[in-house]
Parts: C-alpha cells; structure tokens; sequence
C-alpha cells in the first residue's frame, strides 16, 4: 500500500 | 455492474458507451477545438534551442511533470468508467501501472498534427527534435510514428473513448486479483466497440485498433528501459526530483 501512496489517494478521492 | 447479464442489452450498450464518452470528454486534457486552433502554434528556433540546450536530466525532469500530468488525467478517466471503482484497490491499481501510459499514449494522438510531425506540448506544437536532449531519440521517433498511424485511422472521439477504455481494462494483465470481473468488463467494452464501429459503418477498424494493442505494449518497455537506463546515470533526480506518482507507476 505504501508503495503506492499517491495512486491510492487518487483513487479514493471522489470524482469532480 | 456485475450482475448484467450477458449478452448486454441494447439500452445497457447504449448506456455504456454514453457513458465512456461523456468521461473522457470530462477527462481530457486539451479539448479538440482548442488544439485546431492551436494547430499552426510552432516554438520558434529560440525556444527549440532553448530546449536542446537543457542539460539530459533537466530535460528528463521536465517530461516526467508533463507526463504525469498527463496520467492524473487517465487516472480520472479510470474511475469514471462504469465498474471501475468497485474493481478492488490492488486490481484498479494495477490496471493503471500497467495501462495509464498506454491511454496517454493513445490520447497523444489527438495533440498530433501528421501534417508537419509535431505533438503540442508546453502550449506549442514541436517535432522530435524539441525532444533531442533527452537523448533517446529512437523512443521519441516510435512515439511520433505511432500518432501518426493512430491520425491514420481517423478515429472519432467517441470511437477514441472506447478504444481507450479497452487499453485500460485489460484481463491478461499480470497481478490481478478478480480477473474474472475485469474480464466481464471487458467483454461489455467490446461489446460497446462493435456496437458502435457498426453502427458507423467502420467495423474494419476493430482489427486495425486491436494491433495498436502490442505496439503501445513495446512502446510502453521501451519508455520503463529507457528510464531504466536514465536512472542509472542519474538517480539522484529521479529519487529527489522527480513526480512521485511518476516514480510509482514506472520505477
């Protein structure tokens, strides 16, 4: 998970 | 999602390609018409100058930023693609490590003007030769071949959001944990494809969009061995310098 942190915050931010 | 049955009916295909069309529309970088009137925007020898006289790493630096923009944008997308958000973390993630370079790959093609060989980057339009300090020239010269082929076929930008689609979802790729739902996706994208190349009277182009498929594939090594090679000479800006979601996707 750690390996991909900024791919992970991407994805749970909700869509704009 | 899961649950449709198969075949899909015509009202789900119909939903389904509506709805890839409306994410990508809502998910590209440069809209079409912006990039027309653009179209004869060249740097001047100045700035392509400018550019070539960047030291490798300042100029790999500068790509890797516009790049990864570039996949912020296909991460977007991704997510916006019925069924994506209920695939598992590691199966949505995997998908992009291996995907997201394909899809700009693709989406580059609609930045590219076949009639002088240049790609709009920072603003301008440029050919390979704004590109020649980083010195792997042979990536850059398959890269602006493979727009070229793309323009080619003429894709319109509803054909282009499902060909992108399909890119992305992919069930041979390595890693993943619920195949079979990925592959369900799939199915339903293809089904959407034929759906509308046939219905714009174009279905010759499925095969010839299906054999883009293993040319992005090689394109997208040559980029990681590239970067393999460039990190070798120059770790210390890939470690410190350079985007961290770049170095996720590709290192």
């Amino acid at each position: 998970k750690e390996k991909h942190k900024i791919l992970h915050r991407l994805l749970q931010n909700s869509t704009s | 999602y899961p649950y449709c049955p198969y075949p899909p009916s015509l009202l789900h295909i119909e939903e389904l390609c509506d709805s890839i069309v409306r994410s990508h529309r809502d998910t590209s970088q440069f809209r079409l018409e912006e990039l027309q009137a653009l179209r004869w925007k060249l740097f001047s020898r100045e700035e392509i100058h400018a550019y070539q006289s960047k030291s490798v790493d300042e100029m790999w630096q500068h790509c890797a930023v516009r790049l990864t923009e570039a996949v912020q944008y296909v991460v977007e997308f991704a997510k916006r693609i019925p069924g994506f958000r209920g695939l598992g973390q590691n199966d949505q993630i995997t998908l992009l490590k291996t995907g997201s370079m394909e899809v700009v790959l693709v989406r580059m093609s609609r930045c590219f003007n076949t009639e002088n060989s240049t790609v709009f980057f920072d603003g301008k339009f440029g050919s390979t030769e704004l590109f020649k300090s980083l010195g792997c020239g042979d990536l850059m010269v398959a890269v602006f071949d493979f727009a070229h082929s793309m323009c080619a076929l003429r894709l319109t930008e509803q054909q282009m959001a499902l060909f992108c689609s399909l890119v992305l979802i992919n069930p041979d790729r390595p890693c993943l944990e619920d195949r079979g739902r990925v592959h369900r996706m799939r199915r339903d994208l293809e089904v959407c494809l034929s759906h509308m190349l046939h219905r714009d009277n174009q279905e010759s182009l499925q095969h010839k969009l299906y054999q883009k498929v293993s040319v992005l594939q090689s394109l997208c090594s040559l980029h990681v061995e590239k970067l393999h090679w460039f990190s070798q000479r120059y770790p210390l800006t890939v470690h410190s310098v350079f985007p961290p979601l770049y170095k996720e996707l590709f290192t």
